[in-house]
């Protein structure tokens, strides 16, 4: 289950507040995945109690509401970043971005449809360099682009151009994976499927054994 | 309130944070970083194992506006559907009061109660409205809160409140479950040429999918 309290002191109208708080869950809590289970509890509570001095925020369009919602969005990802660090057996975070969509939700769908993949998670935590697995889980993720287009890459290590397997340097890409494993680190899955303006982040972890261990003695 | 605090240290440590490069700067504290908040996490006896603090408040000490993000599991938990109906009469909140040990889910009308009468209690003892309350839980389904734990561990919750770093530290502690490590972070920024800040705290670990609206 998530759970999460955020607080503020900006001033900030109800309809304004309520509208951040809807784009800042849908760019962090809403995008990270541990084990796709959909909890009965998750819930985010955002209070703003207006006595910073700021002007009142108002307009959703204004500078000051920007400089809020872009803040909203980095503490709201950090703190969902860490839950998906924290996923229960994982050895590692994986951020999972995707460029080259024609907007941020198709882009948001890719990559979350890539870090809920049990075989991309299980392949990580094998420290399997395995790109078609990745390939796989964005072309079923329900957004359409042209597979000539994929691009993959882990790290800075390219698997994938063009639609294309290259010839990587397998036994880098694999360490690559087994240090930030060793270091409970983050793993880094960029892929582009497209020349379009949209892109978007999601954020897993990887399936280890424990996992089942866990859940198993986690009973009603 | 030393004590309690130094308790909840001594379960979990804290997770690390990973903020972008920005016009912001992280600073210490959570959900007490902004002004007007105050936070206290302290073991209440709601959990089936361990002393681990398991009860969280966090109050305002105005009528600050709300928000909210819910699971949109239809099977919604009656803290779920408590808040959802508060959340629609008001536009304000002054308290959050969160519990682990019971998610209170899969419970019936009995655990709808439960959220109403803990709502209400909280409002009490901090002379607000009851719809000025919202409630989150979390722990295993199927179970309802241990209310008379929760409802004797108020007078004592509510007298720990405290607007420092280590309260704010405290109920992050406080409503973790199977986390290995406790979710607190806050920043300060400019806003129209003003300090502002935002902070929070967070728990989940797994059964974690969230599609919230």
């Amino acid at each position: 289950t998530l759970l999460g309290v955020v607080t503020t002191d900006a001033l900030v109208t109800s309809k304004i507040w309520r509208e951040m708080v809807r784009t800042s869950v849908n760019r962090s809590f809403n995008q990270i995945t541990v084990d796709g289970d959909t909890s009965t509890n998750d819930c985010v509570i955002a209070l703003a109690s207006g006595i910073s001095g700021s002007s009142g925020i108002s307009d959703l369009h204004s500078n000051e509401a920007l400089q809020l919602q872009a803040c909203l969005d980095v503490v709201m990802q950090g703190l969902a970043k860490s839950i998906a660090w924290d996923g229960e057996g994982a050895t590692c975070l994986i951020e999972v971005t995707v460029t080259g969509t024609g907007n941020e939700a198709d882009a948001a769908k890719i990559a979350r449809t890539v870090a809920s993949s049990s075989l991309v998670k299980a392949a990580i935590y094998g420290r399997d360099p395995n790109w078609g697995r990745i390939a796989c889980a964005a072309g079923y993720a329900g957004i359409h682009f042209d597979a000539k287009k994929l691009d993959i890459s882990l790290g800075s290590i390219q698997l994938m151009k063009n639609g294309q397997p290259l010839a990587f340097d397998r036994s880098a890409a694999s360490s690559y994976l087994r240090m930030a494993g060793e270091a409970h680190g983050t793993v880094e899955i960029h892929i582009s499927v497209g020349d379009g303006p949209g892109n978007g982040q999601a954020w897993g972890c990887d399936l280890s054994y424990d996992y089942v261990k866990i859940n198993a003695e986690y009973t009603t | 309130m030393s004590s309690e605090t130094e308790t909840a240290y001594a379960y979990i440590s804290a997770a690390p944070i990973l903020l972008p490069e920005g016009p912001w700067k992280q600073i210490p504290g959570g959900v007490t970083a902004a002004k007007g908040f105050k936070a206290a996490g302290i073991y209440g006896g709601l959990r089936a194992v361990g002393e681990k603090p398991d009860l969280a408040l966090v109050t305002c000490d105005t009528d600050a506006i709300s928000a909210g993000a819910f699971t949109t599991n239809i099977v919604a938990a009656a803290p779920v559907q408590y808040c959802k109906n508060v959340l629609g009469l008001s536009t304000t909140a002054r308290a959050v009061l969160v519990n682990a040990g019971q998610a209170n889910a899969a419970t019936g009308d009995a655990g709808y109660q439960d959220a109403v009468e803990s709502a209400n209690a909280v409002a009490q003892l901090l002379k607000v409205n009851p719809n000025a309350v919202l409630i989150e839980s979390t722990g295993v389904i199927g179970q309802r809160i241990k209310k008379e734990a929760l409802l004797n561990s108020l007078p004592r919750l509510v007298g720990s409140l405290s607007s420092n770093v280590q309260s704010a530290d405290s109920a992050a502690v406080a409503i973790t479950t199977t986390d290995l490590v406790s979710k607190s972070v806050a920043v300060e920024t400019q806003v129209g040429g003003v300090s502002v800040r935002i902070g929070g705290m967070a728990k989940g670990s797994g059964m974690i999918h969230p599609n919230m609206a």
